[in-house]
């Protein structure tokens, strides 16, 4: 299901989630429900939104019945944890790379699979300040090795 | 018409704000 020029702001939380359907079920519904709140917000009104929104929408609710006995589905708090949890750990096993001078696709994937991931921490509540900086720091992490080894230099 | 469109696009957003509460469990 191609995502909505309109809704580009999601495509990568979407992506995410399919990436870790057979990984992750927890993840991959979470950041389902993110797409489709900020997809909502973003454009709910045209056709080919309302149409891939309504999709979205079919395919959480399955998820959430396949997924009930899961207590990071049936109870918002434990899947808060779990998602913070994740984003962590993809996190951390991408400044141990940077920090080991080891710069590669995998990590700045990590770093940026785990900005994705603080946001989506957001469908449960406002971001602590400390998830604000590591999301920004992820992301800029990622950014800044991609272009390192596109442009052929070592990153700093 | 245009009216309509709009009304029935509403009624359309109102749904999935409906289905995305209860899936939230906050309905």
């Amino acid at each position: 299901m191609a995502v909505p020029p309109q809704l580009k702001a999601i495509q990568h939380h979407y992506r995410t989630a399919l990436e870790h359907d057979k990984r992750d079920p927890v993840v991959a519904y979470y950041c389902r429900l993110y797409a489709m709140q900020t997809g909502m917000k973003l454009d709910s009104k045209t056709p080919e939104c309302r149409k891939f929104l309504v999709k979205l929408m079919d395919h959480l609710e399955k998820m959430k019945q396949e997924l009930s006995s899961n207590e990071s589905i049936s109870q918002e708090i434990v899947g808060n944890a779990h998602i913070e949890n994740y984003a962590l750990k993809m996190f951390l096993y991408a400044d141990n790379e940077d920090r080991s001078g080891l710069f590669h696709k995998n990590m700045i994937k990590s770093f940026y699979t785990a900005s994705l991931l603080f946001d989506v921490l957001s469908v449960f509540g406002e971001l602590s300040e400390e998830n604000i900086q590591q999301r920004k720091y992820a992301r800029w992490k990622a950014t800044y090795i991609h272009n390192c080894l596109k442009n052929g230099e070592t990153p700093q | 018409t245009g009216t309509l469109a709009s009304s029935v696009a509403s009624t359309e957003q109102d749904e999935l704000s409906q289905r995305l509460a209860k899936l939230r469990d906050q309905i």
